[in-house]
């Protein structure tokens, strides 16, 4: 072992340390407990003692920060350097810096510790059986709130155990809010955003107001990264997208192209070669508890051994074991002294890794910290959607009380109408329902559009599914979005799409082969190359010219099962597209036939 | 069937918001030796015996084997994940 030039060492042996702030890839519980085990390892050979302190001077304070973080010693992206921290002594002396730039877990892969749900805060089991289909990571199917949730055990079928997912919906990390989520939209600097943001920060930290204005009440905090974020790049804490375009080929998963590496990236857009915006993949990531213990050595007064299987040797290395090594005892005890008490302090949390050695079925017994009060917390269970593909099928209700707004069958004329995902989609006011395709149920609903597609505003004007890429477009006005999962691209102006400014709004979509969509605006349309996202020509096409015998003005066109339908008012007229010959067959009712209402 | 485009190899490209790593192995273990206080700055340019020295001091620290060279083993611990601390010095 080596210690300091000087031996730097604490002259007290009640030492504090404060967390200043924590990593987006953990949960400040699994952080807190890793550090408080990190400490505790050098308590149990010493007579040190380790408290925390939630604010003011600390002897030890703690940091996650990226490249420059303000010490004059810059951390360097992704791998290389991990973290440092400095000896025993006054100011920034006895800190320790943590880059964020690496991918923080307990050393084996993410770290998926759940809230709420009835698990107990269990961690995510991975895989895990929903409906019969096996999930490898966190999931919004089966919920209609948009919050990820997993299970906590093999099989959700069998088990009903669950918990939810880090999200920004659910808890923020850090800032002044109290770990309220996120509300969306918010308004900061008179923009108003529907996701996290890196605006107004030069660290790079993901961040969120918890009231929907920011410029007004100065609440945040900031987003925990998903399960499926990546981390680095430029885009830290993004999802993947796939597929992605690069170098105009398509990948469908991650990649090392273009590396000399081998680490493993994706695009967080559908095409890097325009959008440029790409992130790491995960991997098994750094332990948090290894890393952090090595840095509390150097916090206390060790420098670095050249006893490779020691702690304090430079390089890292995962083991499951206990790590100090008895190199590191003398060295801490050459500074300090042994414990001299009999029992060692236990930490001041359970591990969540006992003896560091499980990961998956750790248990543990924090309770979950409250983030708001209880109506605000998820307490139903995910459940399955009726039929049809797991993905598709948000079944749980809003909780509110039914008012008229949510009879569907009140409602003469719908915002927009598509079907997605096989299901006939109804939208009105900030709400949905969907009726299964060729069942003659009545429809599901009303669920609100803002917990399924957080982006959107209440009012839309279209939306269709791309049936290759499975993204959903939705209109609203001259704005544009699209989805791609629980992505979103958007919103784009309508002239991104290369419309004239002159088209205000969208009001209807066809679906045709070959990846082309017909988009109406009143009695115009224009063909869509939806992987271009743009529309062939300027001049728009005439409605009566290729569909004749539908109404003039329809404020709504979609396509169901293959046949194209035109609203007016409360009927519709269905078009009949086979044979290139475009023929109204059908002239009906939506409430009745389409929604089967009595 | 047409012919195929002659391969020129695997296309690397430079990723946006990282690092020009474009450094040869000898000025990465430079860099690396400085950064790590094997050698102070600007030193290693004078004489090709610093660098052996320095990498022999390496070498010795990472519990390599001693060959004052810049070897594979060397290079693969060089680029391994460490924590930023000097190796030797303040």
């Amino acid at each position: 072992f080596q210690t300091f030039e000087g031996e730097l060492k604490w002259k007290h042996r009640n030492i504090t340390y404060r967390i200043q702030n924590h990593s987006p890839d953990l949960s400040p519980e699994v952080t807190d407990d890793a550090f408080a085990r990190a400490f505790a390892l050098w308590s149990s050979v010493t007579p040190l003692t380790f408290t925390r302190l939630e604010s003011g001077d600390a002897d030890i304070l703690i940091q996650f920060g990226t490249q420059e973080h303000g010490d004059g010693y810059p951390f360097d992206g992704k791998h290389g350097l991990l973290a440092h921290a400095f000896p025993p002594g006054k100011g920034i002396q006895g800190d320790a810096h943590f880059d964020d730039d690496e991918f923080w877990t307990l050393g084996k892969g993410a770290v998926v510790q759940t809230r709420f749900g009835n698990a107990e805060g269990a961690p995510c089991h991975f895989p895990f059986i929903f409906e019969g289909s096996s999930y490898s990571s966190c999931t919004t199917d089966g919920r209609s709130d948009g919050l990820p949730w997993c299970s906590t055990t093999a099989n959700y079928d069998t088990d009903h155990l669950y918990g939810f997912c880090p999200s920004e919906l659910l808890y923020t990390l850090d800032g002044n809010a109290n770990g309220e989520p996120c509300v969306f939209p918010f308004t900061f600097e008179g923009r108003s955003y529907t996701a996290c943001t890196t605006d107004g920060r030069s660290d790079g930290y993901r961040w969120c107001a918890t009231t929907a204005n920011y410029d007004k009440d100065k609440l945040y905090g900031f987003c925990p990264n998903r399960d499926t974020a990546v981390t680095g790049g430029n885009s830290q804490g993004e999802p993947c997208v796939f597929p992605f375009t690069f170098l105009n080929r398509e990948y469908s998963a991650c990649t090392s192209d273009g590396r000399t590496d081998g680490n493993l990236w994706c695009a967080t857009t559908d095409n890097f070669d325009r959008d440029h915006k790409w992130g790491f993949c995960q991997d098994p990531g750094y332990s948090l508890f290894l890393v952090a213990a090595h840095e509390f050595g150097h916090a206390l007064g060790l420098d670095h051994s050249s006893v490779p299987e020691a702690l304090m040797f430079p390089m890292y290395r995962f083991i499951e074991g206990p790590p100090l090594h008895p190199d590191d005892v003398k060295g801490i005890q050459h500074l300090y002294g042994p414990r001299t008490e009999p029992d060692p302090k236990p930490p001041t949390s359970a591990p969540l890794e006992p003896d560091s050695t499980t990961q998956s079925n750790a248990c543990p017994t924090l309770p979950p910290r409250p983030t708001g009060p209880p109506t605000d917390r998820p307490s139903a269970p995910p459940t399955a959607g009726p039929t049809g593909p797991p993905t598709a099928n948000p079944s749980v209700l809003p909780t509110e009380p039914l008012d008229p707004a949510d009879d569907v069958c009140g409602i003469q004329i719908f915002d927009a109408i598509a079907e997605i995902q096989g299901q006939l989609h109804f939208f009105k006011d900030g709400r949905y329902w969907r009726v299964q395709q060729g069942s003659k149920a009545r429809a599901q609903g009303p669920f609100f559009i803002a917990s399924t597609w957080s982006a959107l505003p209440r009012k839309l004007d279209t939306a269709f599914q791309d049936p290759l890429t499975k993204k959903v477009f939705f209109f609203s006005g001259q704005q544009v979005w699209v989805y791609t999962g629980q992505s979103v691209l958007g919103p784009r102006r309508l002239e991104k799409l290369g419309l004239d400014p002159k088209v205000r709004s969208i009001t209807g979509a066809i679906q045709h082969n070959g990846g082309k969509v017909l988009l109406f605006s009143h009695n115009q349309f224009w063909r869509l190359d939806v992987k271009k996202q743009k529309v062939d020509r300027s001049e728009p096409y005439s409605v009566e010219g290729m569909f004749p015998g539908v109404p003039e003005d329809t404020h709504d066109v979609f396509l169901y099962q293959g046949k194209a339908y035109f609203c007016q008012d409360h009927f519709f007229w269905r078009v009949s597209l086979h044979n290139q010959v475009n023929k109204v067959d059908q002239v009906g009712y939506v409430t009745y036939d389409l929604l089967h209402c009595p | 069937a047409p012919r195929g485009r002659p391969s020129a190899g695997p296309i690397v490209i430079q990723f946006p918001g990282e690092k020009t790593n474009n450094l040869t192995n000898q000025q990465f273990a430079e860099e690396y030796l400085n950064r790590y206080g094997y050698v102070p700055a600007g030193l290693l340019h004078r004489d090709g015996s610093s660098l052996k020295h320095a990498l022999r001091k390496l070498q010795r620290q990472l519990a390599l084997p001693v060959t004052g060279e810049l070897d594979s083993a060397t290079i693969a611990a060089m680029r391994a994940p460490r924590c930023g601390v000097p190796d030797v010095g303040r």
